[in-house]
């Protein structure tokens, strides 16, 4: 199954 | 107080028509380095990332960092009151909660101004690291939007796999499969029309193409795309906006459980 990640999985919150 | 007045007004119309339907509203920052944007979609998938030097501009005030919330569908129907040799002044006070647009026309004989209203936006800022990518791709930017209008006609995502091969774009859907492979060409009349392959190491990564065909609104704002894909990254799709910055698109990829 294939899910679509989000930008907070790579990036921090500032 | 802040002043910034860019001649080529055409490419802050441009940007707006790149990012607006990705980004509802956002945060302009202006600081002395420049004219800079940073906002994620609603779903926070995808990311756009805009600077613009403020070598670029020809007048460029900007007495302290301020940032001006704007609903970009609003800003984009003012600045399309804009002719595309017009001139576009950014003008705004501190503690104002409006921002106001002057456009002139290049032999000055109009002069318009437009004042629209500021708001309070609550984003959320990324901290995005300087990253190394196993692969980037430079390729016309005309190329890469036909790609991924025609991709997207048969699946609704695409595999981006960069081998020594080449780059490829494979898509399924109902109705079957697709592959595009471009090759490294560099033997063309005009350096903007290479494709260019630097890779490290192979990657191969899916993404949803609705938000790559939304990148590609920024095709107009310059000739080549380059597409930085790193196996645990998002991937970056940079249009360079000639000598004054960058538009990056950043977008999270589909992964397998």
């Amino acid at each position: 199954q294939i899910f679509q990640s989000l930008l907070v999985d790579f990036f921090n919150n500032k | 107080m802040l002043e910034l007045r860019l001649v080529q007004g055409s490419l802050l119309k441009k940007v707006l028509e790149a990012t607006k339907d990705l980004v509802t509203d956002a945060n302009f920052d202006c600081s002395a380095t420049g004219f800079s944007l940073q906002a994620m979609d609603s779903s926070h998938v995808a990311l756009v990332a805009l600077l613009l030097r403020s070598e670029g501009f020809e007048h460029y005030r900007c007495d302290r960092n301020i940032s001006m919330g704007m609903n970009l569908n609003n800003m984009s129907k003012m600045l399309k009151c804009a002719g595309n040799d017009d001139i576009i002044t950014i003008k705004g006070d501190d503690g104002s909660d409006t921002v106001t647009f002057m456009f002139e026309s290049p032999n000055q004989d109009k002069i318009s101004d437009f004042e629209m209203k500021l708001m309070d936006i609550d984003s959320e800022h990324l901290g995005i690291p300087e990253a190394e990518y196993h692969a980037i791709v430079k390729m016309p930017s005309s190329e890469f939007q036909r790609i991924c209008k025609d991709l997207s006609s048969i699946g609704d995502t695409v595999v981006i796999s960069v081998t020594k091969e080449g780059v490829k774009f494979s898509t399924r859907g109902d109705i079957g499969t697709a592959n595009i492979v471009c090759r490294q060409n560099k033997t063309v009349d005009k350096p903007e029309e290479a494709t260019i392959i630097e890779m490290n190491e192979p990657v191969s990564l899916t993404f949803a193409l609705r938000y790559l065909n939304s990148f590609t609104k920024a095709t107009p704002l310059s000739e080549s795309v380059t597409v930085s894909l790193s196996s645990e990254l998002p991937v970056v799709v940079e249009y360079k906006i000639a000598d004054m910055g960058y538009i990056r698109f950043y977008l999270a990829p589909k992964i397998e459980d």
